[in-house]
């Protein structure tokens, strides 16, 4: 099955 | 003083309809360039970017750069109280003001309504997003993508979206059974309803339909929809907003375990 990423593991807050 | 005044209303309220499902409350940042909104779904998941340039209103005066905090679902039923056709200006005083004033004046000046919201103090992160090179990019009508991610949605809760020069499929399965949409590459590359893929390299993705149709509400604001994709990174899905602006979707993907 395949498991939900987060935005926030990609874009990196400033 | 921050003033902009939009000659119809009606872009404002797709705007407002387009993200007001998927967000609950955002900044407003204003600079004499025009408004940027950037938020993430509460799950953080998806990501919205949003531009309105300000070359794009009929008025926009900007004495100082200005962030308001707003609730999207009562932005969304002020701007219902518009009619289309209206004029819409918003106001705010710069000095870091408590409300905004939206103003709604019919074509034929024969009534007027203004409406105040109270803002909101909204401490949210702003995020960076790195400019990237995609595998594949595709342009197809956004009537098309909305249909096929409300149909496929009722066989599966995830989307498989795989590129080729050949075209791009959409695939799903879940326990009523599974369901193949397979569009190619149309030779008209200028009509409204072409399809046109720029390919690097093939991809195949996974995500979740539910934020894909939360994203197709921005289709009443243009006829096109531009989908960016490379393997393991946000899909990227674009619609422009007339010629003053756009907005942008980021959807992480699902990854294999």
């Amino acid at each position: 099955s395949s498991k939900q990423s987060s935005i926030t593991s990609f874009f990196k807050r400033k | 003083m921050f003033e902009a005044s939009l000659a119809q209303s009606a872009i404002l309220k797709k705007v407002l309809d387009a993200i007001k499902d998927l967000l609950n409350e955002a900044n407003f940042e204003c600079t004499d360039d025009g408004i940027k909104v950037q938020a993430m779904d509460n799950s953080h998941v998806s990501l919205v970017s949003l531009e309105l340039r300000s070359d794009g209103f009929e008025k926009y005066r900007c004495d100082r750069n200005l962030s308001m905090g707003v609730n999207l679902a009562s932005m969304a039923k002020i701007m219902r109280c518009s009619s289309n056709s209206d004029k819409v200006t918003i106001k705010a005083q710069d000095d870091n003001p408590d409300k905004v004033s939206f103003i709604f004046e019919s074509s034929n000046q024969e009534r007027i309504s203004d409406y105040e919201m109270k803002l909101m103090d909204i401490d949210a992160d702003q995020l960076g997003i790195p400019d990237t090179e995609y595998s594949c990019v595709v342009k197809m009508p956004s009537a098309e993508f909305a249909r096929i991610c409300k149909d496929l949605n009722q066989f599966g809760e995830s989307l498989v979206i795989s590129c080729s020069k050949e075209g791009i499929k959409f695939s799903t399965s879940g326990d009523l059974g599974s369901a193949n949409v397979k569009l190619a590459q149309t030779t008209d590359a200028d009509k409204d309803d072409a399809v046109t893929i720029e390919m690097r390299s093939p991809v195949t993705l996974t995500f979740a339909c539910r934020y894909l149709n939360h994203f197709t509400k921005a289709t009443p604001l243009s006829s096109q929809v531009q989908l960016s994709m490379s393997d393991e990174i946000p899909l990227l899905v674009e619609y422009r907003i007339g010629d003053m602006g756009c907005i942008k979707y980021y959807l992480a993907p699902k990854i294999d375990d």
